[in-house]
């Protein structure tokens, strides 16, 4: 474990916390997709099979079962909650997911470090990470005013990815040079995908003034 | 491709 990872786990953890409390104290989950919220937690559930066959560490275990519940509860929310469900903007929140995520499984039936259950689903869990921010980057887009709540989630989300980008360049240089193509390359694609909302999202704290994204 | 890594990472 090493500082940037560390950084980028907190980081991620925190931009889940800051969405679980905008929509329990605010009781709303406008702006936010819930298309992109049901590709994480296919994300989370394709990368963590090994949860309970491959002990790493406490740490390992405990964050995987955190992220694991929480962005479960969160679509529970957004799709059973009585007063929360109605906030939910469901004729913007249109992005067809599923052209997202049968290409990264095809993708990861083709490029993949060896061809078993578990290694090709992990590997279309990392292509379809990349992804899954599509949508809610689309529903920002259409809906006018950005809540500062979500502005913060969005922009945590990317920044830890950005993180894990440094975590594997210190890697690296410090475990004999392990090169790992797939987490790398996809992890600069989902920090690319955040470029253009980290240049508004920083002009907008700069001048002090609403996020607001071009259409 | 390389060998497959250690997935320690989350």
């Amino acid at each position: 474990m090493n500082v940037f990872r560390l950084a980028g786990d907190m980081t991620h953890l925190l931009s889940i916390i800051i969405l679980l409390l905008k929509i329990r104290a605010t009781k709303s989950c406008t702006g936010i997709s819930l298309k992109t919220q049901e590709l994480y937690v296919i994300v989370f559930l394709t990368r963590y099979l090994d949860l309970f066959t491959k002990y790493i560490s406490f740490y390992n275990t405990t964050m995987k079962l955190v992220f694991l519940g929480t962005s479960i509860s969160i679509v529970w929310y957004m799709r059973y909650h009585k007063v929360v469900k109605q906030t939910y903007n469901k004729d913007q929140d249109t992005f067809r997911h599923y052209f997202l995520a049968i290409p990264c499984f095809l993708l990861a039936l083709l490029i993949h470090h060896e061809f078993t259950v578990i290694e090709v689903l992990w590997t279309f869990s990392i292509y379809l990470e990349a992804v899954a921010i599509l949508p809610q980057l689309v529903l920002l887009q259409r809906s006018r005013n950005i809540d500062n709540l979500t502005g913060n989630y969005v922009f945590l989300l990317g920044a830890y990815r950005a993180l894990y980008l440094v975590n594997w360049v210190y890697r690296y240089f410090t475990e004999n040079h392990l090169v790992r193509w797939i987490p790398w390359l996809s992890g600069l694609v989902q920090t690319t995908l955040y470029a253009d909302f980290f240049y508004y999202y920083i002009k907008s704290w700069k001048n002090n003034e609403k996020l607001q994204l071009p259409a | 491709s390389s060998s497959k890594d250690v997935k320690d990472e989350l």
